[in-house]
């Protein structure tokens, strides 16, 4: 459950980046 | 005297700097407003419909995208993680949406 929550932090870090 | 003005030196006029690198899907004439191609758009929302805490399985997503290939939704998922619009959860078959809308 840990994995998942990196993996959402992870992607939504991501994200963040595409949209800046 | 003030002839030293220069009206607009070294500003080229470029009309979308940012648009560059959309360039790069070139050849698709239909592509939606968030730059994902059809294929990795229905994969997305897919994914965003389905309401399990672990998310879609790989297995739901081929059989409900049965004219795609196993591996152009995998490609598609593939791209979709990179570009963080998705994640994989309890393992690497399971996958949530992180885009709220």
């Amino acid at each position: 459950l840990v994995r998942i929550q990196r993996n959402k932090a992870a992607a939504l870090l991501r994200l963040a980046a595409r949209n800046v | 005297n003030k002839s030293h003005s220069q009206p607009s030196a070294g500003r080229a006029s470029f009309s979308n700097p940012g648009m560059s690198e959309a360039g790069n899907f070139s050849g698709n004439s239909f592509l939606p407003a968030n730059g994902l191609t059809p294929a990795q758009n229905q994969v997305l929302n897919l994914i965003k419909a389905c309401p399990r805490p672990e998310g879609l399985n790989f297995h739901d997503l081929k059989n409900q995208l049965h004219h795609m290939t196993v591996a152009s939704i995998k490609q598609a998922v593939d791209f979709l993680s990179n570009e963080g619009h998705i994640y994989s959860t309890v393992d690497d078959d399971h996958f949530k949406s992180t885009d709220a809308e």
